[in-house]
């Protein structure tokens, strides 16, 4: 028997519609240390992961570990139902075949319960090392989702840069050329509204835009994001989500052959 | 334009 309930239901809408275009159909591992998902898109370039941890659900249940196979398209359709202020339960079966997700308002005069139908998917599991970063940066989710998606009017690609001046992206393309310098700050009024970068070693990176574009899709769940970058590795991109977990997403750099 | 390579050439099999 698993069982969840989120006060803060709207946090689980902004999860599913952060990660939904990259991944489909994904297995969420439940376990009683929370809920964990990691999935690669389509095209194999990028993963997602995700943990929610038990404790910072109101209410946690996990009699024994389950995997339970998502359709997250289908979530998303049912989670619409669902108010932006509702607490969300979330119930499954040790051998079921339906996860049942019951949405209460704020004052619990309205109760909506969906049973979304689960389903049986295939997925490898990436080992991901703990890396030394080169370079690690930590930026407002809104700056790092408006310097991808204004780079992208530029180009394809982007190439972030990390050495003592800053972190520096540039796009080329047909129209011209794009660069947008961040440097170190430390005078914003809140401390998550601040530029910081440590940096061990310069490091040059290429990327595809849309998929960092994709990933920005997480802002509404943190206010800030982390940006970790190492040489020849992958991008990781980390919105934490205040006492619940995080997303994180893994983009491969593309590379001179 | 630069070749994307697939992650999993990055990250092994855990």
């Amino acid at each position: 028997m698993f069982e969840a309930r989120l006060i803060q239901g709207s946090l689980l809408k902004k999860l599913v519609d952060a990660i939904k275009e990259l991944c489909t159909e994904v297995n969420w591992d439940i376990s009683n240390s929370g809920i964990n998902m990691q999935s690669m898109d389509g095209s194999h370039v990028c993963l997602v992961a995700f943990n929610l941890r038990a404790d910072g659900f109101d209410h946690f249940r996990c009699d024994r570990p389950l995997t339970l196979g998502i359709n997250l398209g289908n979530l998303a359709k049912i989670l619409k139902c669902s108010g932006s202020n509702d607490i969300i339960t979330m119930k499954a079966d040790d051998n079921g075949d339906t996860l049942t997700l019951m949405f209460e308002s704020e004052k619990q005069d309205r109760i909506t319960d969906v049973d979304l139908k689960l389903m049986s998917i295939e997925s490898e599991h990436l080992g991901i090392p703990d890396q030394d970063y080169s370079a690690e940066t930590s930026m407002p989710s809104s700056e790092y989702q408006r310097i991808v998606r204004d780079l992208s009017s530029i180009g394809d690609t982007v190439n972030i840069s990390a050495t003592k001046e800053g972190i520096k992206f540039s796009a080329m393309g047909d129209i011209g050329t794009a660069n947008i310098t961040l440097r170190q700050t430390s005078s914003a009024d809140k401390e998550e509204e601040n530029v910081k970068i440590e940096m061990k070693e310069p490091v040059l990176l290429t990327f595809a835009l849309r998929y960092l574009n994709n990933f920005a899709k997480a802002t509404p769940l943190s206010s800030t994001v982390q940006v970790f970058l190492t040489k020849d590795l992958p991008v990781q991109v980390n919105y934490n989500i205040q006492d619940l977990g995080y997303v994180k997403y893994y983009l491969a750099p593309k590379i001179e052959e | 334009v630069l070749p994307q390579p697939p992650l999993p050439a990055f990250f092994t099999g855990a």
